[in-house]
């Protein structure tokens, strides 16, 4: 699946 | 937290130091792209708008903070404390280029049509580009000092090592972004000359010069 959402990089 | 990722965030981190500290003990910002600068300023602000909204870490809040606070630091020495040093008849690529597509781009291909997301999906497509206008002045001029030219190392080698990190997300943690990935592609290919360049020659104690 596309896990784009969970914005935990830099 | 893998290695690839971790050394990409130093590195990152040490392209913003190498360059405020160049500009602050020179005092002065010649060969310094300020239209780049203020787009990563403005990269900066939109994709960390979720300061306000998501807690992920101490490390990751920080980092943030020192990001965003840098870049409006070198963009301040720019356009106003060394603003006579800063060398405008070069720096002529015209950022409405960049970012009226990125902008246009976000709307059309994002994760979710919210606000905040719309925003972190335009600071990753300007984020690709924003370099170019010092690339730009770099081919212009024909030339760059070598510590901008460490800090165009730096800076290329970050987004690189993230690639590796998405490499290894996709394979240990079933994490994939496709945004992220392929805007990390093109920066990473904006660079490869670049790369080149700093190789052959920098790293041989020469300056970086272009042919004429």
């Amino acid at each position: 699946s596309v896990n784009g959402l969970k914005h935990d990089e830099l | 937290m893998n290695i690839f990722r971790f050394l990409g965030d130093i590195s990152h981190l040490s392209a913003i130091i190498i360059l405020l500290l160049k500009i602050w003990k020179s005092r002065s910002c010649a060969g310094i792209s300020g239209k780049s600068q203020l787009l990563f300023a403005i990269v900066f602000t939109t994709r960390y708008l979720d300061l306000f909204t998501n807690f992920i870490s101490f490390y990751n809040t920080s980092m943030k903070v020192v990001y965003v606070a840098s870049s409006y630091a070198t963009v301040w020495m720019i356009y106003s404390k060394f603003k006579a040093t800063y060398d405008g008849n070069h720096d002529t690529f015209r950022v409405e280029f960049l970012i009226v597509p990125t902008a246009i781009l976000s709307f059309l291909v994002n994760h979710d049509f919210t606000p905040l997301e719309i925003l972190w999906t335009f600071s990753i497509y300007l984020e690709s580009v924003a370099i170019l206008p010092q690339l730009f002045m770099v081919s212009k001029t024909g030339e760059a000092e070598t510590i901008t030219s460490h800090y165009l190392f730096a800076l290329g080698i970050y987004r690189t090592l993230y690639l590796f990190n998405w490499i290894w997300r996709y394979q240990f943690e079933e994490f994939f972004d496709l945004i992220a990935i392929v805007a990390g592609l093109v920066q990473t290919v904006l660079y490869c000359d670049f790369f080149y360049l700093y190789i052959t020659k920098v790293l041989k104690g020469k300056k970086l010069s272009l042919p004429a």
